[in-house]
């Protein structure tokens, strides 16, 4: 474990604590993709299916259990919870996630470690992850608008994926056996995706103007 | 064959 992976583990965290915050003191998840929610629990659903068969460290298992679980109770807040699911922005939110599901399930059919259940879903989910965001970047960009709590949430996903990025540089460097390169091209799609986003962002942020991401 | 290192990353 280093400094760089263990930063992004935190901000992946922080991440989703900020976006259960927004949901549960505001009562809104206005702003917030149902779909991209979805897809994340799909990606950690799908990714610890070791979570019983592998152990790692406490560390490991406590942070995937608490992954499964955020990310359900978010889905589930959305979709069930009566004054939150009022406020979901379903006209905009239209994106075709499912299509992203199958696409990403033939990948790991084709590219995986393993021809293995654990390890094509294992593949699944990091393919799946690198493109989750495309939901919530269409609504932001339908919506025109992004609250303080909503922004945030995304500027720790981004920090999260840098942060990895900068753990793989370093674990490539210190560690003779370290090779993931289906993690890490896939990581620097996921980042690419990110970076298009910061920099509209970061441009409304300049001139005080509403979002506005081209097509 | 080689042994995949364990998969330790979340």
């Amino acid at each position: 474990m280093n400094a760089f992976r263990l930063a992004g583990d935190i901000t992946h965290l922080i991440s989703i604590l900020v976006l259960l915050l927004k949901i549960y003191a505001t009562k809104s998840c206005s702003g917030i993709s149902l779909k991209t929610q979805e897809l994340y629990a799909v990606v950690f659903l799908a990714r610890y299916l070791d979570l019983f068969t592998d152990f790692i460290s406490v560390y490991n298992s406590v942070m995937k259990v608490v992954f499964i679980l955020s990310s359900v109770a978010i889905v589930w807040c959305m979709r069930r919870h009566r004054a939150v699911k009022r406020s979901y922005d379903k006209e905009l939110d239209t994106f075709r996630h499912y299509y992203l599901v199958g696409a990403c399930f033939v990948f790991a059919l084709l590219v995986h470690e393993k021809f293995t259940f654990q390890e094509v879903f294992w593949a699944f989910s990091i393919y799946l992850e690198a493109v989750a965001i495309i939901p919530q970047l269409v609504l932001l960009q339908r919506s025109g608008n992004v609250d303080n709590l909503t922004g945030q949430y995304v500027f720790f996903l981004g920090a999260y994926r840098a942060l990895y990025i900068l753990n793989w540089i370093y674990r490539y460097f210190t560690e003779a056996k370290f090779s993931r390169w289906i993690a890490c091209i896939s990581g620097l799609v996921q980042t690419a995706l990110y970076a298009d986003f910061f920099y509209y962002y970061f441009l409304s942020w300049k001139n005080n103007a509403k979002l506005n991401l081209p097509a | 064959e080689l042994e995949p290192p364990p998969k330790d990353e979340l």
